[in-house]
């Protein structure tokens, strides 16, 4: 199958790009 | 006639300071490994019947190609993790790698590449706005969070700002202009600070090279909320 970068993405890797971020430090 | 080459496709895949991951797909498992790795696993059958038919494990400077089938071809039912190589592993460089696995390989690289864009490399907090520059250079993406709420994504194609409102405007180019005075000045913002973090990056990667010991400093946060 050809890779698709949107169907790829479902709530585990937005949860896994989520922790990459920094958090914002006050 | 001249041979095809996986270089026209696809250039050698980096996974260097990648945060370990493991996904699913209808009929591959990708994995970045904690030894920075790109495996995938590819599926056969469904349901309780699934089961790891072949494995490519790229090296993570995606110069190197290990290909095994697990237990004899016959396969390994799915885990938590790759199963291990056995005795006879194919071993195959970027250029010699043949062309059956081009695809798969492809595949791989787009998965990186995807994971590169989300993955920051410099953090860099100004007055305004937090500024994360991202692992997928050359032309990485950029994210620019200002502390008012607002936000701008910068890809190598377009600039997307998205009003604390959530109504947003996508612009094309480096130079466009935004619907406003006020859109074009928090625009210029993150233009001054992805600048910034591109003179830093060059900055510290030079640091990097001097080092006799190999290692890196990235990822970099600078600065902190004002």
């Amino acid at each position: 199958d050809e890779f698709d970068a949107e169907a790829f993405r479902d709530d585990r890797l937005e949860a896994y790009f989520k922790q990459l971020v920094p958090p914002g430090m006050k | 006639n001249q041979m095809r080459t996986l270089q026209e496709f696809v250039s050698p895949l980096r996974a260097h300071r990648l945060k370990p991951i493991r996904q699913k797909t209808k009929n591959a498992v990708v994995s970045i490994l904690d030894s920075e790795e790109v495996c995938m696993e590819l599926l056969k059958g469904s349901g309780a019947q699934e089961r790891v038919k072949e494995v490519l494990r790229i090296s993570s400077d995606g110069s190197m190609v290990h290909i095994y089938c697990p237990n004899e071809g016959r396969g390994f039912p799915l885990d938590d993790r790759p199963p291990s190589p056995p005795d006879d592993v194919f071993v195959y460089s970027f250029d010699n790698l043949p062309e059956k696995y081009w695809k798969k390989y492809q595949y791989a690289s787009k998965f990186v590449h995807l994971v590169r864009s989300k993955t920051p490399k410099i953090t860099l907090y100004t007055k305004y706005a937090k500024c994360m520059l991202m692992e997928n250079s050359p032309q990485a993406d950029v994210e620019v969070c200002f502390y008012d709420g607002a936000k701008i994504n910068k890809t190598s194609e377009f600039i997307r700002f998205i009003e604390k409102s959530g109504k947003s405007h996508t612009l094309k180019g480096e130079m466009a202009n935004g619907p406003s005075e006020e859109v074009n000045s928090y625009v210029e913002h993150a233009h001054e600070a992805h600048q910034t973090c591109l003179d830093l990056e060059s900055i510290i990667a030079v640091q990097e090279e001097r080092m006799e010991k190999r290692m890196s400093f990235f990822p970099i946060i600078i600065g902190r909320r004002p």
